[in-house]
């Protein structure tokens, strides 16, 4: 019943922080219980939604490492949406675990009793392909990939597919189904074109028909504090995140 | 007489290779001696000056393993342009040298024994602040930082600072300058007056006067294996980076 989503890619820049905000408010709207993780020692995802990294302490590091209690971590944003906070204190975690034999199974150990009490859980990660990164894909039952229509793009592409395969071989699990999300499109550049041909030529049904463009307001959303949903919901760029969530609540699992 | 400067930023798609790809190739223009060092594991920097990773097996994992040699890994690509080329392989190095006393120092001792053959030494980063990305800053006498002029970008830079101190502490050397470089700025946006007046605000000195402006022929370059400065030398962009190249030849160092 709950759907577990990851948002990867090495790539840096691409719009996983972005997405997973925006997916997780549109779903919300949805009368869906959302929990939102932020698993990356940057904690934009935190800060994309104007909570205080400076004042909240009580983060899924301190979580972790039984610093504090899920009750005092997770943070109720509205009547749907929750909030496991990041912060920087996580990039010690690989350091810590390099020797406990779990130690790419914490994420999903953790996630494991909190599926029951909601509907979807949506995980932002660092670009990056280590530690912290392998546990929000191996937490996952689905992995969304955000692809920036750029030319550096579909080289992460091959890259995370390796490690998704790797992944397969040392857990044995494999994840659901993985979904393309193309980026920053902007019609008027014939790159966009190119990564989105591409990537349809590649892995064409994992390919999501919806394609968000290069429009400002979503730039501008995190500094309210807001997902584009909420700040513009006129702009482009909200109607694209809407058209998102509808094909991922619509899609057969 | 040799400069080496680092690239970093943890924050991903700020601009990093792009700057580190044009400013090298701007230097190599005014006919000085420039190593480009590609250190990060998504290989960007190798790929965006047209080298194709799959055919080209030296790279810079395989020199600091000892599988290959110096003459064998660089590669010239013009008469006062050198690159040592990156790959994926380097990912593996972290976990190979956690136990190495050194493992801070290893890209430093690579390039102390090349500083004679160059007047500029530039080298790219991953976004992360782990052992691959603490060794560039290590073996550099200067830090550029590029700010990409959006929400986020003010965030990352206490995060990128505190690492700073602590490198300091720990090796008791000193980076000998740091530079912040505004990167995508977009005069339409409010977001990027703010940002660069925040930065203005907090650095100061260490702002470079030159703001690279968002250009689509910078992103286009790459796919042609050139720098802006060559794929389009009459563009904003490229006209941008050779400000930069002016200014930092033109410091006091
Ligand atoms: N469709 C879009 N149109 C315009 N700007 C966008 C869009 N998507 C994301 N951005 C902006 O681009 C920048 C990068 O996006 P974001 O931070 O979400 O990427 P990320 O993949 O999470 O980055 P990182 O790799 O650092 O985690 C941000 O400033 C964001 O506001
Ligand atoms: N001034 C600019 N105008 C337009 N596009 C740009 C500009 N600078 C960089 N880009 C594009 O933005 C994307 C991100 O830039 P780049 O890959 O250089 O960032 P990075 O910091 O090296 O990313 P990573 O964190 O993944 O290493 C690329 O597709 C690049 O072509
Ligand atoms: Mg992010
Ligand atoms: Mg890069």
């Amino acid at each position: 019943k709950c759907r577990i989503i990851d948002v990867a890619n090495q790539k840096g820049g691409v719009g996983k922080t972005t997405s997973a905000i925006n997916l997780a408010v549109g779903i919300s709207l949805w009368e869906k219980k959302v929990l939102l993780v932020d698993f990356d020692p940057q904690g934009n995802t935190t800060t994309g939604l104007g909570i205080d990294k400076r004042e909240n302490i009580n983060n899924i590091y301190g979580l972790i490492t039984g610093k504090c209690s899920l009750d005092q971590t997770i943070l109720h944003l509205s009547e749907h949406l929750d909030i496991m906070p990041g912060g920087e204190d996580l990039s010690a975690l690989p350091m810590e675990v390099y020797d406990d034999k779990d130690r790419l199974f914490i994420l999903k150990k953790l996630l494991s009793e909190l599926r029951q009490h909601y509907d979807f859980i949506i995980i932002d990660t660092p670009p990056s392909l280590n530690l912290i990164t392998l546990n929000g894909i191996i937490a996952a039952d689905e992995l969304l990939i955000p692809v920036q229509a750029e030319f550096y793009a579909l080289e992460g592409i091959t890259q995370v597919l390796k490690t998704l395969k790797k992944v397969k071989r040392y857990t044995g699990e494999s994840i659901l189904k993985t979904h393309f999300l193309v980026t920053m499109y902007d019609v008027r550049t014939s790159i966009s074109k190119q990564v989105r041909q591409e990537l349809e030529k590649h892995f064409s049904s994992e390919v999501l028909k919806t394609v968000i463009p290069r429009n400002v307001r979503i730039s501008e959303a995190p500094g309210f504090g807001e997902s584009v949903l909420t700040y513009a919901p006129l702009s482009k760029g909200a109607y694209a995140y809407k058209e998102l969530v509808k094909e991922i609540m619509e899609m057969k699992i």
